[in-house]
């Protein structure tokens, strides 16, 4: 018996090394 | 006045409900605040599973952002914390048990059938609903591959100053050198008696890295990993300064690192570690110290040492044939005439013409799916972490 009869929603990611961008602009943004 | 009714723990669904303004001091109190990687009393991958919960919880909701956003904020905090004490062997070690514990649950409970097959019927219960949380796993694989990466170094740096010292200069076997008075050797108890690492100062920080990991929940699959990678580590910087010093190429120091050898080997019994690969990284020094020892002479000799030297290269075999310096009366310098004849026997090899081990080399790491038999719904926060603002659902 399937035990989650609904399909889930694949929740798309970031990349780390995408993350690690956002994240050094978020620093250089930071005053 | 509210009253608070002690709820059974069969009512509990093993998630946590916080609200989404308290993600922030979420990660704060839970990754970046106390150090928690130096408590004992944790339940080994708690940081893991409550924040496992949380996603759970964000997951019943059917919240998408909220579930995205923790996730991120879980790694960059952790990267915070490895970036702010990443020098601190506890500290990655620690982070790095719970990376791979959250990422076990995020399998575990994904709904995936080649995830459940050791879950309980409750544990079924509580897979994620809304979400397949597929490429957030790929992420914090790679950030589990950063900090394993991270470990090695720090462990490196720890252990670098002590093999020279421990593995080769210091003698523990009284009287086979034959160039130091043994009355005036140094005693061998203290972790670093006037600077001199010993192969007891070796151990016991073994010992140390290994009680940390095992406290820490680290998988033990990955703790082999860890100890393979220090014994490649102890073994090619040890064979590395062999091969530039001839003072440490004597049938005596052949003695000595065979008897080193022998007790970390002994240790990785005692810590049943013997399938973890970590014996063969020295199987080089191995041979290399029985090359001191062997007879040097006759065709018989040289064919001996081309088939039991096969973990040296060439290069690495005549160096020691020509650094090989006699300490008594008993040996003898190994001729140029038997150095050319080992040559000649090897030469079909096409072995690599290197001469130094690579010591920064790592070995890839894996993380074998290693699902929990913790029941979600039982795990109780305790006070001292600050999470007030979660509450079990």
């Amino acid at each position: 018996t399937p035990v989650c009869p609904r399909p889930r929603v694949l929740l798309k990611a970031p990349t780390l090394a995408e993350m690690e961008e956002m994240n050094i602009s978020e620093e250089e943004d930071s005053p | 006045r509210p009253v608070n009714i002690p709820r059974k723990e069969k009512d509990f669904q093993g998630m946590l409900e916080y609200k989404k303004e308290d993600e922030q001091k979420l990660v704060k109190n839970l990754i970046l605040g106390k150090q928690l990687s130096h408590s004992v009393n944790l339940i080994p991958g708690l940081p893991a599973y409550i924040l496992f919960m949380c996603v759970r919880h964000a997951d019943y909701l059917n919240d998408d952002q909220k579930v995205r956003s923790l996730l991120t904020s879980t790694i960059n905090g952790i990267k915070k914390v490895l970036k702010k004490r990443g020098d601190d062997f506890e500290t990655v070690s620690f982070w790095l048990s719970n990376t791979c514990r959250f990422l076990h649950c995020l399998k575990q409970y994904s709904g995936e059938e080649g995830f459940m097959k050791h879950n309980t019927p409750r544990q079924n219960e509580h897979c994620l609903t809304n979400f397949d949380l597929a490429e957030y796993r790929q992420v914090l694989s790679d950030l589990a591959i950063q900090i394993y990466q991270q470990l090695v170094r720090v462990l490196e740096n720890i252990l670098q100053p002590m093999i020279v010292s421990g593995m080769l200069e210091h003698e523990t076997i009284q009287g086979v050198s034959g160039v130091k008075p043994t009355g005036l050797r140094k005693r061998t108890s203290s972790i670093a008696d006037e600077g001199t690492y010993t192969l007891d100062s070796i151990i016991r920080q073994l010992n140390s890295f290994h009680s940390v990991m095992c406290q820490h929940g680290m998988d033990p699959e990955l703790i082999k990993q860890v100890v393979k990678q220090m014994f490649y580590i102890i073994g090619a910087v040890t064979l590395n300064n062999l091969l530039l010093r001839k003072d440490m190429c004597s049938w005596s120091k052949g003695m000595q690192i065979r008897y080193n050898v022998s007790q970390l080997e002994e240790w990785l019994r005692d810590k049943n570690l013997m399938n973890s690969g970590a014996k063969e990284t020295l199987e080089p020094l191995i041979q290399a110290a029985q090359l001191l020892q062997v007879k040097k002479k006759t065709d018989e000799d040289a064919e001996a040492i081309c088939s039991m030297c096969n973990a040296l290269t060439t290069a690495q075999i005549v160096k020691v044939l020509n650094l090989y310096t006699p300490v008594n009366e008993f040996e003898e310098r190994v001729l140029v005439s038997f150095i050319r004849t080992i040559q000649m026997r090897l030469r079909d090899r096409k072995d690599s013409p290197q001469l130094l081990m690579d010591a920064k080399h790592i070995f890839p790491v894996t993380f074998p799916f290693n699902p929990s038999s913790l029941a979600l719904e039982t795990i109780q926060i305790p006070a001292s972490l600050g999470l007030g603002f979660i509450s079990r659902v």
